[in-house]
């Protein structure tokens, strides 16, 4: 599949979610 | 022997794919005559050895079975339900001296924790929720999530299972206005927890802090998805999906199993690859289960189809025997056997 597709990528994306959620 | 003891009955050459790969070793016979239902694996001390047993759970009645020999098996201890069937055994890993199940009829109404003392102290059966529950797992670390419908919502929630089968401690996720349909731990990332639900998201929570992270459409195409597995790999989610819906034909075969992969930053997401059935086969899925690479199928056809997810094609076919449909398959969480299981209760060891 085309990666480019699903948008930029986070390696940290659980960590990076996690802080942008509400507690 | 009793016929309650295994034997290893005379089964059809299979002129299949691979079926080198595939040896039938023994078989479980239930001699009970009552409906089979479900079948795992675990790990039991007997005598002071960590022992891998065999769980089969029948509709009232679920039995704990120890290894006797190279690949005979004798029955060790069964516990009895009186009022409510067996649906499922919901297995735990990393775990010694304990199965969960799951009771009810059309829905989940209790799970329970099973255990065995021989002392008259502690109760050998727990009950650890109850509710109208729709999905259940078994997570590492003796926990078990559960989600359940109250009158306005519904309830996530995590009970850590104590030494004598009580909920230890108890955890409430973020709950999602959606039924949840599956769990799924991802591979990798203790502290992350997904689900699957009945409006085609995907969900995810950090199962530390109890957090909703994020809620992500994978389309109508994904219709009534059964997650089976969910790892992450270089900023991606890939999930390993089942459809009971699936259309029996597609222009590649029909599909059983499917890899999609999610960005979870951007919850855009893509199909990967399809798991389809050869060519002259039909049927679609029924029940199933996937370890490491390898997923198994019951399809409606009655037949077990094995797929290795990395080659991405079937690699084994268990057709019906003894004129019985299969009705359930499990890889064993203790070793490298595959559970078969029929209605009538006989168990073939893989």
């Amino acid at each position: 599949c085309n990666q480019a597709d699903l948008g930029p990528i986070s390696i940290n994306w659980f960590e990076e979610l996690s802080s942008e959620a509400p507690p | 022997h009793s016929i309650e003891q295994t034997e290893i009955t005379d089964v059809p050459a299979y002129d299949t794919l691979n079926p080198g790969n595939l040896q039938l070793v023994s078989k479980l016979k239930n001699p009970s005559g009552s409906c089979s239902v479900d079948v795992s694996a675990t790990w039991w001390e007997i005598a002071g050895v960590k022992e891998p047993c065999i769980v089969t759970a029948c509709e009232y009645a679920v039995s704990l079975w120890k290894p006797l020999d190279i690949w005979q098996w004798e029955k060790m201890y069964s516990w009895h339900f009186t009022e409510i069937p067996v649906l499922q055994i919901v297995p735990m890993p990393d775990v010694c001296n304990l199965v969960c199940v799951a009771l009810g009829s059309l829905e989940i109404r209790e799970i329970r924790a099973l255990l065995c003392f021989s002392d008259a102290k502690n109760e050998n059966q727990v009950l650890l929720n109850s509710g109208n529950i729709q999905a259940v797992l078994g997570l590492t670390k003796r926990r078990l999530v559960s989600s359940s419908r109250t009158l306005c919502d519904q309830q996530v929630e995590i009970v850590t299972i104590a030494e004598d089968g009580g909920s230890k401690e108890k955890q409430f996720l973020m709950p999602v206005e959606e039924t949840i349909q599956t769990f799924a731990e991802v591979q990798g990332m203790q502290e992350a927890l997904l689900g699957t639900t009945i409006m085609n998201n995907i969900v995810i929570w950090n199962l530390k802090t109890g957090q909703l992270l994020k809620k992500m459409p994978i389309g109508d195409s994904y219709q009534a998805s059964i997650c089976h597995k969910a790892y992450s790999e270089m900023g991606l989610l890939f999930v390993v999906l089942s459809h009971p819906c699936a259309k029996e034909k597609e222009p590649s075969g029909s599909p059983v199993f499917q890899l999609i992969v999610i960005n979870p930053k951007t919850a855009l997401s893509m199909g990967v690859m399809l798991y389809c059935l050869p060519q002259g086969q039909a049927g679609r899925f029924l029940e199933g289960d996937v370890k490491d690479n390898f997923a198994a199928a019951v399809l409606t056809s009655g037949t077990i189809a094995i797929w290795d997810l990395l080659l991405g094609h079937c690699t084994a076919l268990l057709p019906p025997i003894s004129d019985q449909n299969w009705s359930f398959v499990k890889w064993s969480g203790t070793d490298s056997h595959l559970l078969a299981g029929q209605k009538d209760g006989n168990i073939f060891v893989y």
